[in-house]
């Protein structure tokens, strides 16, 4: 997807699972 | 048209899979070396090294939810070793490198055996 106007996202993409419930 | 790229998003797949290996969640697989017990996920153990690849992969195998290890191998370098397959981060300390070295050819992570042979070589 190099250079074909690629936005660059840099926060979180996902949820973060916890370390415990 | 075009598209956005989430950069961090591999980093952030890993660190939720580790979160799954300290709870427990989803863990398929315990290896077993020398008397210590290690919870783990078939993919991710299957993604990074060439020895559980040929096991898991194996129809005669792929089932087994429990592999124990050659004794010969070292549990402490096992466990740097899950560690750096769960977070991209090899601990090196002095006294464990060799063993670390050991046990990733073992494992067959011959880029790990790679660079961990680097830094031997650059404390030597």
């Amino acid at each position: 997807y190099e250079g074909v106007n690629t936005i660059k996202e840099m926060g979180r993409s996902i949820h973060e699972i916890p370390r415990q419930e | 048209d075009g598209c956005i790229q989430f950069t961090r998003h591999a980093g952030d797949v890993l660190l939720n899979f580790n979160r799954l290996r300290s709870r427990n969640i989803l863990t398929d697989v315990t290896i077993q070396i020398d008397g210590q017990h290690f919870c783990a996920h078939k993919t991710v153990l299957v993604a990074c090294s060439g020895l559980f690849y040929s096991i898991f992969t194996d129809p005669l195998k792929s089932n087994l939810s429990a592999i124990s290890l050659d004794p010969e191998v070292d549990p402490d370098g096992f466990a740097i070793l899950l560690d750096f397959m769960y977070t991209s981060t090899l601990t090196l300390k002095d006294s464990l490198v060799l063993v670390t070295m050991n046990t990733a050819s073992y494992l067959q992570m011959e880029h790990v055996v790679d660079t961990c042979r680097r830094f031997i070589k650059s404390r030597e």
